[in-house]
C-alpha cells in the first residue's frame, strides 16, 4: 500500500442508536447495513454532526431559517439516546508485511465506541483531542474493512432555561467541549450540542517507523540576518527489530513562479 | 544548507524523540502579517527511511520564519504585539466558528479567512466558547497573514462568573482538559499565524490548569536569549 494518508470522507452511513438492534460486532462482521441504505440507516455527513446528517436527509428543518430551530427537539427533552448515533463506513487497504495502518480521528464530540471487523475499542472523552489507532492486526485479509462508530453526546448537555441566557444553565462547562452550544446572547442553542465525528477521519500507511508531531521553531540573530530552524520529532519503531533509520529534513522555497530553490 | 540527513537507531517497540542540528538560513524571507509585508512560507519535509525497507513515513508543513512577541504595556494595561521586531497595530475581529452544525470545509475556511484579510484585519481572536480552530483555518491564516489569538475552552459565563454562578472550578475533569490542551497545542503549534494561547474568555482557568498551561507553554530558555531585541555577543547555539 502507498505510504501516506487517505481521508475517509465519503460513503458514510448513520442511524439512531435506539433504532439499531444489532451490536457493533454484528454490524462489522455478519450484518453490515446495506448500501444504498434502507431505514433506519441514512447517508451521513462526515466530518459533521448528528444534526448536520439529519438536516442532509431532510429529517429536521434547517435551524438557520426563521424560528425553525424551535421545532427541533432539544437533547434536554429528548434524552441523550435520541442524539446517540451509529456511523458506519467501509474502506479497502492491504498493507504489506512490514507496513502499519493507522485509523485517525482528528476530533470527535464527545466520546465513542469503535468497532472494526468485529473488534471493539473505546475512544475516550473530550471534544478537542485526536485519536490514532494502529489497526494493522485487525484488518480484513480480503481487503474490505467494516468500521462502525457509536458516538455519544457530551456528558453534561444541560437544559436551556426559558429565558435562554449565555451558556444556558452552564452544565456544558463541566465537559471539555465547546460551550456556545447551549446558546448565547447572539446565538440559539444547538439541539444536539454538536455531537458527531466533527473533524477529519483518515487512514495512514507507514513502514515500520512512524513520524509523530514534529515541532518547528525558528530563532533569529543579527537583526534577522541569521536564522536557524530547530526541528524536533518523535519517531516510533513499531517493528520487533532494531530499526536503522536515516532521517532527513529538507526545506525548499517556491521562488517567483514555479522555480524551486533547494 | 537546507537538506540534512542523520542516522538514528530505534530499538524495537519504542518511541524516540530526536532534535535535528539547527538548519542555518542567511536572510530568510520572513513571514509578515496582513498589511506589513509578504506571507512567505517555506516547504519543510521530514522523512524517515529504514534500512532494508525504504521510505517508512514522511511529513510536510508550510513554515513561516517570524518572531512574534507580546507584552503588557505598563501604562495602558493593554497587550502590545511585535512581529519580527516591528510594533504592529492590531486590527482584530472576533471569531466563534464558521458554522453551527460544524460543516467546516476547506473551501469555507478559505472564503472566510480571505474575507477577513480583505476587510484589512491582521488578527482573528478565537473565542473560548467556540472551537480550538482546525489546521485548515490556520493554513489560510498563514497564507493571508492573519495572526490568531486562540483561547482554551473556559468562559466567564460557564466557569464561575455567570448568572447563576456555576462551575467555579471549571470542568469536572482537569486532567482531561490538559490532555485536550496538550494535544491541541501539538496539532497547531507549527503555524506561523498562531500568535497567542489564551486561558479563556473573561476568566482565568482554575489555578491548577492555568499553572500547567503556563508551564507547558513557556518559552524554551534557548529562545529567551534570542527573544530579546539585544545584539548577542556570542551565538548561544
Amino acid at each position: 500500500a502507498p505510504i501516506g494518508k487517505t481521508k475517509l470522507d465519503a460513503g458514510w452511513l448513520a442511524a439512531r442508536s435506539t433504532d439499531v438492534k444489532l451490536t457493533g460486532v454484528q454490524l462489522t462482521t455478519t450484518h453490515p447495513p446495506s448500501s444504498p441504505p434502507s431505514p433506519p440507516w441514512m447517508e451521513a455527513a462526515v466530518p459533521g454532526t448528528v444534526l448536520g446528517t439529519l438536516l442532509r436527509n431532510k429529517l429536521v428543518p434547517d435551524p438557520f431559517y426563521g424560528l425553525k430551530n424551535e421545532t427541533i427537539i432539544d437533547i434536554a427533552d429528548s434524552g441523550r439516546d435520541y442524539y446517540t448515533f451509529w456511523f458506519f463506513t467501509s474502506f479497502k487497504c492491504s498493507p504489506s508485511t512490514h507496513q502499519h495502518l493507522d485509523l485517525n480521528f482528528r476530533a470527535i464530540n464527545y466520546s465513542a465506541d469503535l468497532y472494526l471487523n468485529g473488534h471493539g475499542k473505546s475512544l475516550p472523552k473530550g471534544m478537542f483531542r485526536r485519536h490514532s489507532l494502529d489497526v494493522s492486526d485487525i484488518l480484513n485479509p480480503a481487503g474490505i474493512n467494516l468500521l462502525a462508530v457509536l458516538i455519544h453526546p457530551p456528558d453534561n448537555p444541560g437544559r436551556i432555561p426559558p429565558e435562554g441566557g449565555q451558556g444556558g444553565d452552564h452544565e456544558i462547562g463541566k465537559d471539555v467541549a465547546a460551550q456556545y452550544v447551549e446558546g448565547w446572547d447572539w446565538m440559539a442553542p444547538i439541539r444536539d450540542r454538536n455531537t458527531g465525528i466533527w473533524d477529519e477521519v483518515s487512514i495512514s500507511v507507514t513502514g515500520p517507523v512512524k513520524i509523530i508531531d514534529p515541532h518547528l521553531v525558528s530563532s533569529f540573530f543579527d537583526d534577522f540576518k541569521r536564522a536557524y530552524l530547530h526541528s524536533t520529532a518523535e519517531f516510533e519503531n513499531r517493528s520487533s527489530w532494531l530499526a536503522e533509520c536515516s532521517i532527513t529534513i529538507q526545506v525548499t522555497a517556491e521562488l517567483e513562479g514555479s522555480i524551486c530553490l533547494i | 544548507e537546507h537538506l540534512l540527513s542523520q542516522d538514528l537507531k530505534i530499538p524495537p517497540k519504542t518511541r524516540s524523540q530526536y532534535t535535528f542540528p539547527p538548519l542555518f538560513f542567511y536572510k530568510p524571507q520572513l513571514w509578515w502579517p496582513n498589511g506589513m509585508g509578504k506571507q512567505y512560507l517555506y516547504n519543510v519535509e521530514i522523512r524517515v527511511d529504514v534500512k532494508g525497507y525504504g521510505e517508512s513515513d514522511s511529513w510536510r508543513h508550510n513554515f513561516g520564519f517570524r518572531r512574534i512577541q507580546s507584552t503588557i504595556d505598563a501604562t495602558t494595561g493593554g497587550r502590545l504585539f511585535k512581529v519580527n521586531g516591528q510594533p504592529i497595530f492590531i486590527r482584530g475581529g472576533n471569531w466563534i466558528l464558521s458554522d453551527g452544525l460544524l460543516r467546516l470545509s476547506e473551501k469555507r475556511y478559505h472564503t472566510d479567512i480571505r474575507f477577513h484579510a480583505d476587510m484589512n484585519f491582521n488578527m482573528i481572536r478565537c473565542w473560548g466558547g467556540g472551537l480550538a480552530e482546525r489546521p485548515e483555518f490556520y493554513h489560510y491564516c498563514d497564507i493571508y497573514g492573519l495572526l490568531v489569538w486562540q483561547e482554551f475552552w473556559i468562559t466567564g459565563d460557564c466557569d464561575g462568573r455567570g448568572i447563576p454562578v456555576s462551575n467555579p472550578d471549571g470542568p469536572l475533569d482537569h486532567d482531561l482538559f490538559l490532555v485536550c490542551a496538550r494535544d491541541t497545542v501539538k496539532l497547531l503549534r507549527n503555524h506561523a499565524s498562531l500568535a497567542l494561547w489564551v486561558g479563556g474568555n473573561e476568566q482565568t482557568p482554575p489555578d491548577d490548569i492555568n499553572t500547567a498551561l503556563k508551564n507547558d507553554l513557556r518559552l524554551h530558555p534557548l529562545f529567551q536569549t534570542c527573544d530579546k531585541d539585544v545584539e548577542l555577543e556570542e551565538d548561544p547555539l
